[in-house]
């Protein structure tokens, strides 16, 4: 099956890079 | 447009900078920088009460868990940490975060991507170090993926990117890339920091400044 993803795609849905997180009450 | 003043309790915070100052060179206006001073507060006085945000604090903000290593929190600290003296100050944390907000142009997202992603600071994302960000991607999560499989993402990837074919992602090629794929950048984004005084109401009592808006 041909890979499709896009790594970028990949990383960018971090924890490390979901900053929203730091607005959390 | 505030009058500058700032509480004792501001002062006192090391790298505490004037909310007038940071509102002029960001897209906060003043009520929003002293909002997100609150959350300021909160963060950097997490585990220890210094008024900085030390790697740990962020760790816990993020992570819930202090001592979580993850290479693109360590990347994001490192680049907020402007001064490079292992913590945020309250200036730092505002001007970095202000590149998050909704109204900051893309290219400026692109642009901090870029960097976040250029590991070794080489100007170029290199294929290795997509690899190594694929896999600290895949650690962090319960997704298992053969070697074999990074690797076809990786080329893949690069085969798409790289469009000059040097083996390496330069700025302007990383901009066409996200051209083609704006959904790279929508974590650059956090619609949070439109309605930060709406999630730090509490910044109205400490406030001693008035906003004309």
């Amino acid at each position: 099956r041909p890979v499709t993803m896009n790594a970028f795609e990949l990383i960018s849905h971090s924890q490390g890079l979901n900053l929203s997180n730091l607005f959390d009450k | 447009m505030g009058c500058g003043h700032s509480s004792k309790r501001a002062r006192s915070v090391p790298g505490y900078e004037d909310p007038n100052t940071l509102s002029s060179e960001t897209p906060f206006t003043v009520s929003e920088v002293e909002a997100l001073f609150e959350l300021f507060k909160k963060l950097s006085s997490s585990i220890i009460d210094d008024g900085l945000i030390h790697k740990e604090e962020f760790q816990l903000a993020l992570f819930r868990n202090s001592n979580r290593k993850n290479l693109f929190a360590d990347r994001v600290f490192d680049s907020f940490d402007v001064k490079r003296n292992g913590v945020i100050e309250f200036g730092e944390f505002v001007r970095s975060l202000s590149i998050f907000h909704p109204n900051t142009p893309a290219e400026d997202k692109i642009a901090f991507a870029f960097r976040l992603y250029d590991l070794r600071q080489t100007g170029f994302i290199e294929r290795e170090e997509l690899k190594e960000m694929v896999l600290a991607l895949l650690n962090e999560s319960d997704l298992v993926l053969s070697d074999d499989v990074v690797e076809q993402i990786v080329h893949k990837t690069f085969v798409d990117a790289d469009s000059n074919g040097d083996g390496k992602i330069d700025p302007n090629e990383w901009k066409d890339f996200v051209a083609k794929n704006p959904s790279l950048i929508k974590n650059m984004t956090l619609p949070y920091l439109k309605d930060i005084t709406l999630a730090f109401p509490s910044f109205v009592l400490n406030s001693e400044v008035e906003d004309s808006d």
